[in-house]
């Protein structure tokens, strides 16, 4: 099963 | 003092209640441009964006720099519900720092020379402001199709499984999902349809993809028919969130960034 990406990760990240 | 005014108060019910499908509470940002809305669900999986500009409503002031408003969207929609199709909504707001601070919302039915007013109070909450700020990105994809036809597609993939797998092609999109017991498998293609516009669905993609999506989110958003029958995917590539948005009048909408799912 793929693992769900974190939204709030990506937009701290970028 | 802040006070708006909508003749359609269906369509802002629609609004709050599509937030309402992955948020409990958000602030309502108004300043003298309009009204914003914008949260993160608990899963980090949605960030959804709603603006309702200044012109969008029949009438706008809000006196404030910015206002913010902690709304619990479960209690308000239940309120909007109460409100006649045919009748005129109003928000108001008044800053007192001696009352509980509370929204209020008015419905008004034109009765001849009288009118009928149904009057509600909602006791604001105290909601730390968002951190995250939505990044401007270069999409260099995208997809345009009718609302109704994603949520079909959403509506039968949600019945045999909570993932979703969208393989965007230059000239196809390709949904698909599988479990222990089925798969199903949905291609859509470009077309023009010369009687009805709506109908149509154009893709322009220049890097192909293929992206896992948690199904009822795809779903909830297509649930936004009556706010567009037309839905506009933009997207990168699988790593990067996809946004769904659903335009309204005068620049304002409804724009979802959703997360992808990884394969490790």
């Amino acid at each position: 099963t793929p693992i769900q990406n974190d939204l709030a990760e990506f937009y701290c990240m970028v | 003092m802040l006070e708006c005014k909508l003749q359609e108060p269906k369509v802002f019910r629609s609004v709050v209640e599509a937030m309402s499908e992955h948020i409990k509470e958000c602030n309502f940002e108004f300043t003298r441009e309009g009204l914003k809305m914008q949260a993160l669900d608990s899963s980090h999986i949605a960030f959804t964006f709603v603006t309702l500009s200044a012109t969008w409503w029949n009438e706008y002031r809000c006196d404030d720099e910015a206002l913010l408003l902690g709304v619990n969207l479960e209690t308000l929609l239940k309120i909007l519900k109460c409100g006649p199709d045919n009748s005129l909504l109003a928000l108001s707001y008044e800053n007192d720092d001696d009352e509980v601070s509370e929204l209020k919302v008015k419905f008004e039915v034109d009765r001849g020379e009288k009118k009928d007013v149904a009057e509600f109070a909602l006791k604001l909450t105290h909601i730390d402001p968002m951190e995250e700020e939505v990044p401007e990105l270069t999409w260099t994809n995208e997809l345009e199709m009718p609302t109704q036809e994603l949520f079909r597609i959403a509506r039968d993939i949600s019945l045999f499984s909570e993932i979703m797998v969208l393989e965007f092609d230059k000239d196809k999109l390709r949904i698909s999902c599988s479990s222990k017991e089925s798969t199903a498998d949905y291609l859509v293609h470009p077309f023009e349809d010369s009687t009805n516009a709506s109908n149509s669905v154009r893709m322009n993609i220049e890097a192909p993809f293929k992206v896992s999506l948690t199904t009822h989110y795809v779903l909830s958003f297509a649930k936004n028919k009556n706010i567009n029958e037309r839905v506009v995917i933009k997207m990168i590539d699988a790593e990067t969130p996809l946004m769904f948005s659903f335009s309204m009048k005068e620049g304002s909408g409804i724009c979802y960034y959703i997360a992808g799912r990884l394969t490790d």
